[in-house]
């Protein structure tokens, strides 16, 4: 079981194993833009891109960065700093929270993403 | 690659649902009928609390939203889980063949599809209505539903739909700006009433000096609401049955309520077929008995002679100590003084309240007459409209509105707020 003492289990403490993961990196960071729609760049799961992909990749973090920052009244610093890691961090829902902006808007392209398979 | 895409399928309508788009968009679609159908899935029940507390809260988060929407939920425990609207459901990690996987303890706490399923991360420490630690379950299924209905996250404060877990007391509810996103999608409640009525209550402030206070009453069929005027909604948590908060009179299809309230008379009465009864406001109940002994029910033709039953409606002026029973295309004038019909009643409703707009008249059948202490203005309900009776005070910015003149009609939902309806096996 899961450890408590108190009789309404206010004091449950979940098993180490058992916990979420902290963001607290870069690419846990990208991970969670990507997933709650606030970024198109992918998690990296294989080799970086080198070169000019590198650097619109990051271009666009940060603007994913301050995205997130305005929507959490963050100083938008586009800097994934303790404030906005704890925001990262905090219990929230699982539904993504925004639609990215059109492409045009986008001052970089977004890298390409992987195949999903066949084209239907 | 498999699970890349069928996370994208989150983003798309379940097979057989109308089509939409992504979360955010102003066009977003809802479900089509008004009555839902949900379960709980009996092979992903919580760890963490009694079946029957999941069941309890999830029915409380759905009655919330359908006390603000027309939309009403049912639980469904029997039908082929294929055609239950909502499922609901306990899972850790990878669970219920959903592509989006849990974290663990801490950060995701619940996902929900667009008219489709919610699924609540069991590592999560979930608790019942009366903790005010760990995670309010009945929050984040609140939120969760706004997901199912087509609500997409906001930032905006006190917001139930809010992206993270914000910790309150155990008591929360759907403000305005969250019932009217939801009322874009499936619009505002509406429907006839069989009565609406102000009750007034006497109180004695802590100097002893007495106060008067009313509360704001809607009935329909066997339920009724009470209107907070000064929140412009019904109070949290109605309607409620007639049979828990009126006891002895009939529990439901109430005609009309008339109280006559004079220098020496108090007496509030209800009226349904050809009897009526009158209300002991002291010991919240029917009186059992009148003065002389006469038990109640009594026959309208008794109390009131010369009024005919069944009604459709009735009110009480206090200027003229007149109360105005209406039937079909009819009005009588009963003096209580005299305890008699005016010599000149009955008349044509249109005659005595004639329509201000030529044709905007509800002519005949009123649901219900009613007298507002907070608007100070005696309204007229028929179907989904209302029309309001002239005042002194619109004559007096108009003086050529004729006396007791109908303004045309409007839609009552835009000016009581959320009289909705909720499913009938969500009243007990």
């Amino acid at each position: 079981e899961m450890l408590f003492h108190s009789r309404d289990r206010s004091d449950l403490e979940p098993s180490p194993l058992s916990r979420a993961k902290p963001i607290a990196d870069l690419r846990a960071a990208q991970r969670f833009l990507s997933r709650y729609g606030w970024s198109e760049v992918p998690a990296a799961w294989g080799p970086s891109p080198k070169g000019p992909a590198e650097a619109s990749v990051g271009s666009t973090l940060v603007q994913a960065v301050r995205r997130f920052q305005r929507a959490n009244r963050l100083p938008a610093s586009g800097e994934l700093d303790a404030p906005t890691l704890v925001a990262m961090n905090r219990p929230r829902c699982g539904v993504p929270d925004t639609r990215l902006p059109p492409p045009a808007i986008l001052t970089t392209p977004p890298a390409p993403l992987a195949p999903l398979g066949p084209r239907p | 690659r498999v699970r890349s895409k069928r996370f994208l399928q989150m983003l798309l309508p379940r097979p057989g649902r109308q089509q939409e788009d992504t979360w955010d968009s102003k066009a977003i679609r809802a479900f089509s009928k008004k009555t839902l159908s949900w379960r709980l899935v009996g092979e992903a029940y919580s760890s963490q609390l009694s079946v029957d507390e999941q069941r309890y809260i999830f029915r409380l988060a759905f009655r919330m939203w359908s006390e603000v929407t027309p939309l009403n939920f049912r639980e469904d425990l029997t039908s082929p889980g294929a055609t239950v609207d909502i499922k609901l459901g306990f899972g850790r990690g990878r669970h219920l063949g959903c592509p989006r996987v849990f974290d663990g303890s801490g950060q995701e706490f619940a996902h929900a599809w667009r008219l489709g399923d919610v699924h609540f991360d069991d590592d999560e420490h979930f608790t019942p209505l009366s903790s005010d630690s760990g995670i309010s379950l009945l929050k984040v299924a609140v939120h969760e539903i706004g997901h199912v209905l087509g609500l997409p996250h906001t930032y905006r404060t006190g917001s139930i739909m809010q992206p993270n877990y914000i910790p309150q007391g155990p008591a929360f509810e759907l403000d305005w700006s969250d019932r009217k996103a939801i009322q874009r999608l499936y619009g505002s409640c509406e429907g006839s009433f069989d009565t609406v009525f102000d009750w007034i209550r006497k109180e004695k402030n802590q100097y002893g000096e007495v106060r008067v206070r009313f509360s704001t009453y809607f009935f329909r069929h066997g339920w009724y609401w009470l209107y907070e005027n000064r929140n412009n909604r019904t109070r949290y948590g109605d309607p409620l049955p007639l049979l828990t908060g009126w006891r002895g009179i009939p529990t439901q299809s109430i005609d009309a309520f008339v109280h006559v309230w004079t220098r020496r008379r108090d007496e509030r009465y209800f009226f349904k077929g050809n009897q009526y009864w009158r209300y002991d406001n002291d010991k919240d109940q029917a009186h059992t008995e009148d003065e002389r002994g006469g038990s109640y029910p009594r026959l309208i033709s008794d109390g009131f002679p010369g009024i005919p039953s069944p009604l459709d409606t009735a009110f009480y002026d206090r200027r003229q100590q007149l109360v105005y029973f209406f039937k079909e295309s009819w009005v009588f004038a009963f003096d209580v003084n005299r305890n008699q019909v005016l010599s000149s009643y009955p008349r044509k409703i249109t005659h005595v309240f004639p329509a201000v707009e030529p044709h905007n008249h509800p002519f005949r059948s009123i649901d219900a007459a009613y007298y507002s202490y907070a608007h100070s203005s005696i309204f007229f309900f028929k179907g989904k409209a209302y029309w309001k009776v002239v005042s002194d005070k619109d004559k007096q910015l108009n003086s050529r509105l004729p006396l007791n003149g109908l303004l045309p009609k409007r839609p009552a939902s835009e000016k009581w707020f959320d009289v909705c309806d909720v499913h009938t096996s969500a009243l007990s």
